[in-house]
């Protein structure tokens, strides 16, 4: 099954918090702020990407991957999760 | 005569009531006193009706969240067919008040309970990650009863960030001693399913929970596999009775079916059992639940005894869990040894799959120097990637040197993708406490058409386990010393033999005699607790 991609990012940084602030408003992202309780993982959503798409946003992934404070991201994709 | 809940719907509740021999010997530990005081349970779903008459007074706000909406209220989202009932009915069977005149009786009924709301909307990767590492210094189990579709076609796991939650979990949470991960074993038995292609049910992480029927038969809905630790009663047919819980709208129903009701009765049981032992870590549970689960009168073609005289099945682990025997066992337990692992790589160049391929590999140097690294086996992995014209036709087997055989993924006929498995890991519990110096024979078998092919492109064999002969410690009272240090109401220091009524838990003495059986009574410290020196919390 193609996965479905969705406006979401988990985006790691080096720096924290600020540095995800400041990356967000670099490139028009919403932090909606740690993923762990206390750690770099942040979640990072944007309005002007699809909600669902059957592609990743190959320009988001381009900018995030030239950032060097950026260790690790990827845009979500839907999980397909049923009820036992 | 044990002392019974005077709920209404208790006479309903066949699977602890006593109606049925064996059952999970529920009352029992609740008229031992233990009834999950203290202990923290979430179930993640897609809610909990805070406010249900027979949950708002256990409820746990700090437990909660609403991963959809990022709010904390996790009131599930009401709809015309109730389809996001789960969750409460999930919470109910761990936790719903006794002795209040309404519905049935929750395992641990004065357990705190709390619910998070992530099934009914989107689910990504964050989604799971944040529910399962929601407070990990709070919540003491986390509950969950849904994966993969059970569509006997599907390969699918945790992503990274919910591989990192679980590890975080086991590795931080409850203060060090590891976060409590119970999960369902899957509903796909009509589709020929494996939970061993469900990561989350086959992570070493998780305690994977299968489901009987109040005949001690395979439910339909059961899949078979190896990673399944424990049993616990569930619905079969139309005509078997099912589970009692509370419901949406401030009901009660007695139609809780599926593994997705075993897996929060075995959370109860476990509740029981952590406010036997709150020192227990998140291996020490696993360890308990192997040795607290029978074949009882459970019925199944392939139990076998495995190289340590434990009887093991595909379809129900290592059977019926006990709560009676989990909490006698818990409160003596000795903390197991450091979890060991030992990486042997088997297969590493590209090799063609025959119809009927043996790949062996004798493990000696699982040492160091002349100390045995693993002298007792836990869980077993093997990690391959494979090309396979048709998926579902191979089935794959390992085989230890203590001769126990257990089905790592057994023919699937639904799954004909030709993808292979890249990088996939399949666990088997089946080897628990063995010896794994010896041959180690992995078998893989085509099972379809003669014109199948395939290459195996690597096979790794993982194993964990802990430097103790742990078949070497005596079953059942395991005391390391009968002295025992009281303290009076004043704090000060008694010293005293054991006096048979005592036992001594991880350096915790617990004096075993709780006389009554009811909700929310404080009994003052002294009476339930001493503590003798020195507190050694365990490390996993």
């Amino acid at each position: 099954l193609a996965p479905i991609y969705v406006s979401s990012w988990a985006v790691r940084m080096t720096q924290g918090y600020q540095e995800a602030e400041r990356l967000s408003r670099k490139f028009g992202f919403v932090n909606l702020g740690q993923i762990f309780p206390d750690d770099q993982f942040f979640h990072l959503r944007h309005r002007g990407v699809a909600k669902q798409s059957l592609t990743p946003h190959w320009g988001h992934q381009l900018r995030l991957k030239k950032e060097p404070k950026v260790q690790w991201f990827e845009q979500q994709t839907l999980r397909r999760r049923v009820k036992r | 005569s044990l002392v019974s809940p005077t709920d209404p719907w208790f006479s309903k509740q066949w699977y602890m009531n006593h109606e049925i021999q064996p059952d999970h010997n529920i009352l029992r530990v609740w008229n031992q006193g233990l009834t999950g005081r203290g202990v923290v349970v979430s179930i993640l779903d897609d809610g909990i009706e805070k406010d249900h008459p027979d949950l708002w007074a256990n409820y746990d706000p700090l437990a909660s969240y609403d991963f959809n909406d990022y709010d904390p209220d996790p009131q599930p989202r009401y709809t015309t067919s109730d389809e996001n009932r789960h969750g409460t009915r999930c919470a109910g069977e761990v936790a719903s008040t006794a002795n209040n005149g309404f519905c049935g009786t929750g395992v641990a009924f004065n357990a705190r309970i709390g619910g998070v709301r992530m099934l009914d909307g989107t689910v990504t990767d964050i989604v799971e990650a944040q529910s399962l590492s929601l407070q990990p210094q709070h919540i003491h189990i986390y509950s969950a009863s849904w994966g993969p579709e059970d569509d006997g076609r599907t390969v699918d796991g945790p992503g990274i960030l919910t591989r990192e939650a679980f590890r975080r979990g086991v590795t931080k949470g409850r203060q060090g001693l590891g976060t409590l991960f119970i999960w369902a074993s899957g509903n796909g038995g009509l589709h020929y399913d494996n939970c061993n292609c469900d990561g989350y049910t086959n992570s070493i992480h998780t305690l994977s929970v299968g489901s009987t029927t109040r005949q001690g038969r395979v439910p339909w809905y059961s899949e078979a596999c190896a990673s399944t630790f424990t049993t616990t009663f569930s619905s079969g047919l139309a005509t078997d009775p099912q589970i009692v819980t509370t419901d949406l709208h401030h009901q009660c129903t007695d139609k809780h079916t599926g593994t997705s009701a075993s897996a929060p009765l075995a959370a109860g049981m476990i509740a029981l059992a952590l406010e036997a032992n709150p020192l227990l870590t998140w291996r020490d549970l696993q360890h308990l639940v192997v040795r607290a689960s029978r074949p009882a009168q459970l019925q199944a073609e392939d139990w076998k005894f495995n190289g340590v005289g434990r009887q093991v099945s595909h379809h129900y682990g290592y059977g019926l869990l006990d709560a009676g025997l989990l909490v006698d066992l818990a409160r003596v337990w000795v903390p197991t040894q450091p979890q060991r692992k030992c990486t042997i790589r088997v297969v590493h160049t590209p090799t063609p799959i025959l119809p009927r391929m043996l790949v062996a590999k004798n493990v000696s140097a699982c040492s160091e120097g002349p100390r045995r690294l693993i002298r007792s086996l836990e869980h077993v992995q093997v990690q391959l990637s494979l090309s396979y014209s048709r998926r579902g036709d191979l089935e794959i087997s390992l085989t230890s040197p203590m001769g126990t055989r257990s089905t790592l993924v057994a023919i699937r006929p639904l799954d004909i993708s030709g993808q292979g498995y890249n990088n996939w890991i399949f666990m088997s519990t089946h080897y628990w406490d063995e010896d794994p110096h010896g041959l180690w024979m992995l078998d893989l078998e085509n099972k379809g058409y003669y014109f199948n092919t395939g290459t195996l492109h690597y096979y790794t064999l993982l194993l964990y386990g802990t430097a103790e002969d742990m078949t070497a410690r005596p079953p059942g009272h395991q005391v390391t010393s009968r002295t025992c240090v009281q303290r009076d109401t004043e704090g000060l220091r008694q010293e005293s033999e054991g006096d048979g009524q005592s036992s001594i838990v991880a350096w915790l003495c617990v004096l075993s005699s709780w006389p009554t059986l009811n909700s929310h009574t404080h009994q003052a410290v002294t009476t339930g607790w001493v503590s003798c020196h020195p507190v050694i919390p365990a490390r996993a």
